[in-house]
């Protein structure tokens, strides 16, 4: 895939954030997201979006991000707090 | 898809528009409510839910449609991006409201390019409102992804995958009243329930023995889901919340109302039931009651039902102040309570207690300024609030002031009368219509 710019991969780091695949940075450390962490946001957004699970933001998965779409997250709270104890 | 967002306890949901979107040009207001009610019903029709549309600021389902940061949480982001949310039922104060971003260009029946299909939405949202959260199916209305427009919203047949997943919160409704048959064979589909004109367009010219609405005596008057119906003979006129004619012709009462006995000539008094919302015709020593405009088994019943010792009703309205039901026959009411359906004790009483009133009443109803109107001829009298005693202006010409006639043709010799009484004395007003000035509304 064509390296990322800067503001397509803050793009998708918000958009990630915002409907729940990427818990929000840590308001107090303002600790970024780890690589692991993002590449498994991303593949599980492309999971649930019928994409091809890459792990990478290719065009694909930008185009989905820019698809109109209901604000609500795609993985509640609940969701996230269980994977991580199941994990 | 990850664990429902709870449900809601109770079955019986109210829901209103307050805020309609700014260029309504695209979108007129009625065709907007009757795009909510549709979506609704998407859902009302296969889950045991029932919605009604409500005037007051206490419905169950807010609907918005708003901009940018609009405190909540959730900002809209100008035209694309994010159109629209809702809240779970589990929302303390947010329960099931739902808004729309109001940077869309909202569209019905267009093509995609032109815009954001509100039908497609509202029915994605209202699954929210009734718990549902965001699914990965491709084929689903839950997904997150704007997917297009999802056609005629009197055909639309939720995907199947839909229907488990509310069936799974809330069971199957028992009978089921699908807009559209299972598997896919359309039937032709329900007539728009309250929320359309009448199906009497189709008949471009006026019925001979319609009634002159100008010069007519009504046989009932009801305020039916924020709207006001005026009967007469075996025809119906509607007025919006917004007391505008919805057509200068009247409509049908039996192409509308379905299920009353083809050689019902006319009804004696109407009214929408509280609790339930569901609307109750009377005629003789009869009654039904419809749900939406479609009367429910097992009717009609004896008006004996309610405790009623008279042959007939003349009036029956809910009054907003106790929301008891009330019933005249001559110069006597009754007070029945409609939530724990039984008369109240100590009646019936003498009218002469509504100071004001004549002796005998077409019929009356409620109205959303909170004042309850009684009619009976050609005129009406308004009595405020919970006051038992009508306001000083009355009595004012029904013709006039709800109906838009103009003096002349209101003023006209009554074409019949309902009682042996004649009119002597019409008032006369400042005239609220301009002179030869016809009124039309536009719906959708």
């Amino acid at each position: 895939a064509p390296s990322l710019t800067t503001e397509q991969l803050d793009m998708g780091v918000d958009w990630l954030s915002k409907f729940g695949y990427l818990p929000p940075p840590d308001p107090v450390t303002g600790q970024l997201q780890t690589k692991e962490a993002l590449t498994r946001a991303i593949k599980a957004m492309q999971k649930f979006g019928g994409l091809k699970v890459t792990g990478l933001l290719d065009q694909a998965t930008l185009g989905l991000m820019k698809t109109p779409r209901c604000s609500l997250p795609d993985v509640s709270e609940m969701d996230v707090a269980s994977r991580r104890r199941r994990r | 898809s990850s664990s429902q967002q709870n449900k809601w306890n109770k079955r019986h949901l109210s829901w209103r528009v307050r805020t309609f979107p700014k260029d309504s040009a695209l979108l007129g207001r009625d065709t907007v409510r009757a795009l909510m009610y549709y979506a609704l019903k998407v859902w009302s029709d296969i889950a045991p839910l029932n919605f009604h549309e409500v005037a007051g600021n206490d419905a169950d389902i807010q609907i918005d449609f708003t901009k940018a940061d609009h405190n909540d949480g959730y900002p809209f982001d100008g035209p694309g991006g994010t159109v629209a949310h809702a809240f779970f039922p589990g929302e303390r104060f947010t329960a099931g409201d739902t808004h729309f971003d109001d940077d869309e260009a909202w569209t019905f029946r267009s093509p995609e390019s032109h815009g954001m299909d509100l039908f497609a939405v509202a029915v994605h949202e209202f699954g929210h409102a009734i718990g549902l959260v965001h699914t990965s199916a491709m084929e689903s209305i839950m997904r997150p992804y704007y997917q297009g427009p999802v056609g005629d919203p009197l055909k639309y047949d939720l995907p199947y995958e839909d229907k488990v997943r509310v069936w799974q919160l809330y069971g199957v409704r028992d009978s089921v009243s699908y807009t559209n048959q299972p598997g896919g064979a359309s039937q032709t589909p329900d007539p728009p329930v309250l929320l359309d004109l009448p199906d009497n367009r189709s008949t471009p010219l006026l019925v001979q023995d319609a009634p002159d609405r100008c010069t007519s005596r009504f046989d009932a008057v009801a305020q039916i889901r924020g709207e006001a119906f005026f009967f007469k003979g075996k025809y119906f006129w509607r007025l919006t919340r917004e007391k505008h004619l919805v057509s200068l012709r009247p409509a049908q009462i039996h192409r509308f109302w379905k299920g009353l006995p083809p050689n019902l000539d006319s009804v004696d008094a109407v009214y929408e039931r509280p609790g339930d919302h569901k609307i109750v015709f009377f005629k003789g020593l009869k009654y039904w009651v419809f749900k939406d405009n479609n009367v429910e088994e097992g009717y009609p019943r004896p008006i004996t039902d309610f405790g009623l010792p008279v042959e007939a009703v003349d009036a029956a309205f809910v009054w907003q102040h106790n929301d008891k039901t009330y019933f005249f026959k001559d110069n006597q009411f009754w007070r029945y309570d409609d939530h724990l359906r039984h008369m109240d004790m100590g009646y019936p009483k003498d009218s002469i207690l509504w100071k004001g009133l004549p002796p005998h009443l077409d019929d009356a109803m409620r109205w959303s300024d909170g004042s309850s109107y009684f009619f009976n001829g050609k005129e009406y009298w308004q009595v405020p609030g919970s006051d038992m005693e009508v306001e000083a202006g009355s009595p004012r010409l029904i013709a006039k002031d709800w109906l838009f006639c103009t003096e002349m043709q209101a003023d006209s010799p009554d074409t019949e009368a309902k009682s042996t009484e004649t009119r002597v004395n019409v008032h006369r007003h400042p005239d609220h219509a301009e002179n030869g000035f016809e009124v039309c509304s536009c719906t959708s």
